[in-house]
């Protein structure tokens, strides 16, 4: 464990925090695409099925359920609790040309042919990719509430900071994970235009809004 | 075999 994948690992946390936050004190989840979040949630199945079967450290464990229960309430909230507040309207991205080709790459490139195996590359591959209705929902509307931009810059930036994390465990432990560092290198480019907002908009005090 | 190598990441 390095400071990179720690702190990785606590922003990835404080984005799902932020949202729920932001969801549950406004009793609102205009703006936030449930397709992504449905995504995530099954993105974190796939990927921590390995609870059942392998046991890495205290930490380890706690973290996987505690992002597991969280996308699951955020999802909660969304459908069910919040429902009348979600925009479905403006969430439109079809998810399932997503779905299907990540789990067709899956099936064709993975580490080992095992179905544990195949569902955690699926999660890898399904997880560079799912924040894209969100992104797609903000483009639509052409903004986006500030807790909302900072919920995606801490999502963007815990993969970013994985990536070191990957440079740095290649140096010092030898370790590599051609499918984990691909994805995720796929994943930190699409955050990249609105890291650029963000810092050039959100930071200094505007909201995020895009040119007509 | 119904398992994943070890994964130490989250």
């Amino acid at each position: 464990m390095n400071i990179f994948r720690l702190t990785g690992d606590l922003s990835h946390l404080a984005a799902i925090i932020i949202l729920l936050l932001k969801i549950w004190k406004t009793r609102s989840c205009a703006g936030i695409s449930g397709k992504s979040q449905l995504l995530f949630a099954l993105v974190f199945t796939t990927r921590y099925l390995d609870l059942f079967t392998s046991f890495i450290s205290l930490y380890n464990t706690s973290m996987k359920l505690i992002y597991v229960a969280c996308s699951y309430a955020t999802v909660y909230l969304i459908y069910m609790k919040f429902k009348a507040t979600y925009d479905g309207n403006h969430d439109t991205f079809r998810v399932e040309f997503l779905v299907v080709p990540v789990g067709g790459l899956s099936f064709l490139v993975n580490h080992d042919f095992s179905p544990l195996e195949i569902l955690w590359t699926f999660s890898i591959y399904l997880e560079s990719v799912a924040i894209l209705p969100q992104l797609f929902m903000i483009s639509k509307t052409g903004e986006a509430e500030t807790i909302t931009t900072h919920y995606l810059f801490f999502l963007g930036l815990y993969r970013a900071l994985y990536l070191i994390n990957w440079i740095w465990r290649y140096y010092f432990e030898g370790f590599f994970d051609l499918i984990a560092v691909v994805a995720g290198v796929v994943q930190t480019i699409l955050y990249c235009d609105f890291f650029y907002l963000y810092v050039t908009k959100v930071l200094k005090g505007k909201k995020l809004s895009l040119p007509a | 075999a119904f398992e994943m190598m070890e994964k130490d990441e989250l």
